[in-house]
């Protein structure tokens, strides 16, 4: 591997992306989780975390472009020069530029060039790598197209970023290999695509404002939404995303763009069907259904369409009962109950959440179901319940599933 | 009016590897030197670089292998840098 003179290199952990315009060839949503998990590569075998912007200025800003695109390195139309991207820094520093007179695709297929892993090598630039002479080093500078869906980051790679950054914080629960590409549906909260207008340089780097993830332990720390995934259990809070895995003693720490890069963050609520493998996901009064990586094309849907009337304008918990097939949904001081099996919200709701939650007077914030108990979320505390006795066992911290 | 000239295959490899070298091996043609052969020895110092940078058989010369690998769909960050 190699890196740039005098080996420039993001001086802060937290770095800030933002994705300016599309190529016609793909989907968007397909750029971005190519992108998306372009990034992932390298946070997975760093500590590095990669948060998306949709405005403003950040570090490494993604465009599309040809020809001659404003940097004194125009591109040569098809074929040749792919893309290239420019060593950590202010302004330019971080860029990445793909020629859009290349045939951009999701798949490694011979009639055009995989963006995952055309992205996944510049990215290494934009994080400080030069190019490696190692034959199938992802920073060795010709294409080599193969096969994404196994895809590994060769150990040169992970020489050279980790001699930049070092490694991950803790092991990555993830392994550094891509996902296949999954039919994803139309965008849900992309930015249009916009000329890619001229930028007033930046005197100097002004680091974004990036939100910075609550503690682990934080005994304040609240959740948004919280859903099991395959025997995973999932807390949500804005773009954050705490992974809970039976097979992992860490608690692994991603962001919701990471998993579903065209969902928007800041969910209201999140249930699971384990036995149809499919999470449905809230935000206002929209929901989206996702089946491990990808979202179930036709969505986002109104609310409306399970059953809530139109005064409805928000949920704010879900919690799907394996045992008797129903999901409770928890709307202020009231819950219905919508059956999975006949699709329809059950007769005699609402009803008042008091009367059948003893101890739960309030409002929820999130809600899980775990060996057969219930947890309800409120604010920084979470309350164990007994369904079929209806009985409050105990009151916990919402964050006591961290092993604080 | 005349059919169009054939283009010179050798010419046009050694100008589109003059290009290939500016390009990622810092390859500086010192345009108005009067020594051509400098040129030429500078530019087949560079295509050993870059011949050993990719594993070919250092030759300095402009062969298939060599031209095939200057052809291949790459990045366009140099190789070597200044």
């Amino acid at each position: 591997y190699s890196t740039f003179p005098q080996s420039p290199r993001w001086r802060r952990e937290d770095v800030t992306y933002r994705i300016l315009n599309y190529t016609p060839d793909m989907l968007q949503a397909d750029v971005e989780e190519a992108i998306a998990k372009a990034f992932q590569l390298w946070s997975s075998v760093t500590p590095l975390r990669f948060t998306r912007l949709y405005s403003g200025q950040a570090d490494i800003m993604i465009s599309f472009a040809n020809g001659f695109h404003g940097d004194f390195y125009s591109f040569d139309g098809p074929g040749g020069t792919l893309a290239h991207a420019y060593p950590p820094g202010n302004g330019i520093g971080g860029d990445a530029h793909f020629d859009e007179d290349e045939n951009w695709t999701k798949f490694a297929t011979s009639s055009g060039y995989n963006l995952f892993l055309v992205a996944a090598h510049e990215l290494g630039h934009s994080l400080g790598l030069g190019h490696s002479n190692v034959l199938g080093a992802l920073m060795y500078p010709i294409y080599m197209p193969q096969d994404i869906r196994s895809y590994r980051l060769p150990q040169d790679d992970i020489d050279g970023i980790q001699a930049l950054y070092g490694p991950p914080r803790e092991t990555p629960a993830l392994p550094t290999e891509a996902y296949p590409p999954q039919e994803t549906t139309e965008m849900t909260s992309a930015e249009t695509p916009t000329e890619m207008s001229p930028r007033e340089e930046p005197t100097e780097i002004t680091p974004s404002k990036t939100p910075t993830r609550p503690k682990d332990c934080d005994p304040h720390l609240t959740f948004d939404a919280i859903t099991t995934l395959r025997g995973e259990t999932l807390f949500f809070k804005g773009s954050y995303v705490w992974r809970k895995s039976p097979y992992f003693s860490d608690i692994e720490h991603d962001t919701i763009s990471s998993f579903w890069p065209s969902l928007a963050d800041g969910f209201d609520a999140a249930y699971e069907v384990d036995k149809r493998d499919r999470v449905l996901f809230f935000k206002d009064n929209k929901y989206w259904a996702v089946s491990g990586y990808s979202i179930e094309s036709g969505f986002p849907k109104p609310i409306q369409n399970l059953g809530f009337p139109t005064s409805v304008r928000k949920i704010d918990a879900a919690v799907y009962d394996q045992n008797t097939k129903k999901t409770y949904f928890f709307v202020g001081s009231i819950y219905w109950s919508f059956n999975e099996n006949t699709q329809s919200m059950e007769r005699g709701y609402p009803r008042k959440i008091a009367a059948d939650f003893q101890g739960i007077g309030h409002k929820v914030d999130a809600a899980l179901q775990k060996n057969g108990l219930f947890y309800f979320f409120h604010g920084s505390n979470q309350y164990e319940v007994d369904i079929k006795s209806k009985k409050l066992i105990r009151v916990l911290k919402s964050n006591s599933w961290f092993n604080c | 009016c005349a059919f169009p000239e054939v283009p010179d295959k050798e010419n046009e490899d050694m100008q589109f590897a003059k290009k290939y070298l500016e390009n990622f091996y810092d390859f500086k043609e010192e345009k108005n030197s009067l020594f051509k052969s400098k040129n030429l020895n500078h530019m087949t110092d560079k295509i050993r670089e870059m011949q050993s940078f990719f594993g070919l058989e250092v030759t300095g010369n402009l062969d298939r292998k060599t031209m095939d690998m200057m052809k291949q769909p790459r990045c366009g960050i140099p190789d070597v840098r200044s």
